[in-house]
């Protein structure tokens, strides 16, 4: 029932009494951080005109209607000497960990979504969303495909005056492997461990698709609803995310320059193999 | 050479616009994961071999004839190094915390190929079944671990095919660039049960019909 935190030497993460990541101090800052997960309703019509259009495959288009998870979540916390976790649990098919190493600069949330339920007819597309103080401006950066990095403004394009229609989804943009915000104090950003749909619709907000189940084909060409099964239930995804965040003006390395290491370590992992030695001593391994 | 050439091929299939945005039929992408996962699985032959000529450099030349036997053990059991080959395999279920040698195995090696040209470090995460294991370095260095428990969302999975609850945890340090690094991991026997296994209790006739000898 008390606010608790975690952390190492580098960083440290309050949790409020709900169970839900409420402050960070990192890189010479503290500051106000939430983070929880969402979901949009799929859109659905007969395709037979544009804004009849459903949700699918190609295509990302919520009805309007967005929901929340419930605010008080099922926690776990883990202390040791190498690692510090929270285990929280939203409902019953939306969990995560949050940790952090002891050698580690970054957050660490590691999700688990699925089977999204379908029983109420309705498409979902599951969301996560850090929620900061920084006064971003309507203004994000995504990476074009790891290389370099593009300046995204909301209800903006560069090149003509916009008008969107599709407020959420027209504001959507690839992410490879990473989102980031930042104002002339504070930044904050995401690596991803896959490609992603992300965008920040509001000031301090950065949002990432997670994942999505959607019961009508979209009219694009596929001919099928986006549904996946495996064992007759839909599918479950987990994976990671990586947060970092800092002032913007921090000891070397860089801020920018910790995340372009972290990217590169994440996106081309070291490769694990294991082999019985059973039958060895230590010595002849050795 | 034919092994990465399989992996070779699926890739290029995988540069179709479908398989990049996942706009393929569903049995579509089924076969994907069908294509990747056998090329995947070929390919692992070619780096099984590779990282035993990089850990045995004088076998290069035999490197398929000693692949191919079974370790072989000096008669007063030392250990023939060069004769040795390792059966490096990967965890595709790591991801559900799922590993039939870390779950199975009283001791067992644990090997990270860093593919960077820079030195690089992660924190192993392996599932266990055991409650106390002690991680040493190649030079006999224990390393700090710790053990952790399994997320019940993971544990509640129902295709996972695990009885572990925990996960031992360890930093890789010092990863070398375009090189790797191992742990030998040893299971600390805590009971008659664990080092005997529960079945010894039991009373059993053994029908002796040769010589039976005992290390």
């Amino acid at each position: 029932n008390d606010e608790f935190t975690i952390g190492n030497k580098y960083l440290n993460i309050s949790f409020s009494k709900n169970g839900m990541l409420s402050t960070i101090t990192a890189n010479g800052v503290s500051s106000y951080l939430r983070q929880t997960f969402a979901y949009y309703e799929g859109a659905f019509g007969d395709n037979s005109e544009f804004i009849k259009r459903a949700s699918g495959a190609y295509i990302f288009r919520p009805n309007g209607t967005e929901k929340f998870f419930g605010e008080n979540v099922e926690i776990k916390i883990i202390k040791g000497g190498l690692v510090e976790e929270v285990h929280q649990k939203f409902n019953e098919w939306i969990s995560q960990i949050v940790r952090v190493y002891s050698e580690e600069n970054h957050v660490e949330f590691e999700w688990l979504v699925g089977p999204i339920p379908i029983e109420d007819k309705v498409g979902k597309e599951i969301v996560t969303r850090f929620y900061s103080g920084i006064q971003s401006e309507g203004v994000f950066f995504t990476d074009s495909n790891g290389r370099e990095i593009i300046k995204r403004v909301r209800n903006h394009r560069d090149t003509w005056t916009l008008n969107l229609a599709e407020k959420i989804a027209g504001n959507y943009y690839p992410v490879t492997s990473k989102i980031a915000i930042e104002d002339d104090n504070i930044r904050m950003t995401v690596l991803n461990d896959r490609a992603q749909g992300g965008t920040s619709l509001q000031d301090g907000v950065i949002e990432l698709m997670i994942h999505r189940r959607l019961l009508h084909d979209d009219a694009f060409g596929v001919a099928e609803a986006l549904n996946e099964e495996a064992y007759g239930k839909g599918l479950v995804a987990r994976g990671h995310h990586y947060l970092v965040f800092g002032a913007q003006k921090t000891s070397n390395p860089s801020l920018k320059a910790r995340e372009r290491f972290l990217e590169v370590q994440k996106l081309l992992p070291n490769w694990i193999f294991l082999s019985d030695a059973s039958v060895l001593k230590f010595e002849e391994w050795q | 050479e034919p092994h990465l050439t399989a992996l070779r091929e699926v890739m290029g299939v995988m540069q179709h616009h479908d398989a990049v945005t996942g706009t393929e039929k569903q049995h579509v992408a089924e076969d994907y994961a069908r294509r990747l996962t056998i090329a995947i699985r070929a390919c692992s032959v070619t780096t099984k071999d590779v990282l035993n000529q990089l850990i045995n450099p004088d076998s290069k030349d035999e490197l398929h004839s000693v692949s191919k036997r079974n370790p072989k053990f000096h008669p007063h059991g030392a250990y023939k190094a060069k004769n040795y080959t390792f059966n490096y395999k990967s965890c595709n279920y790591l991801n559900i915390s799922q590993c039939d040698i870390s779950e199975t195995s009283s001791q067992f090696v644990v090997t990270l190929y860093n593919p960077l040209a820079h030195s690089g470090y992660q924190y192993v995460r392996l599932p266990i079944l055991g409650e106390k294991y002690i991680v040493k370095d190649y030079k006999g260095v224990e390393v700090v671990s710790q053990i952790v428990p399994i997320a019940e969302s993971i544990l509640n999975l129902p295709f996972r095919q695990s009885n572990t609850t925990h996960e031992l945890v360890f930093l890789a340090n010092e990863l070398p660039p375009l090189g790797y690094k191992s742990f030998f991991i040893t299971k600390l026997m805590e009971s008659f049960d664990d080092f005997f296994g529960a079945e010894a209790r039991e009373p059993s006739v053994i029908q002796l019909d040769e010589p039976v000898y005992y290390e």
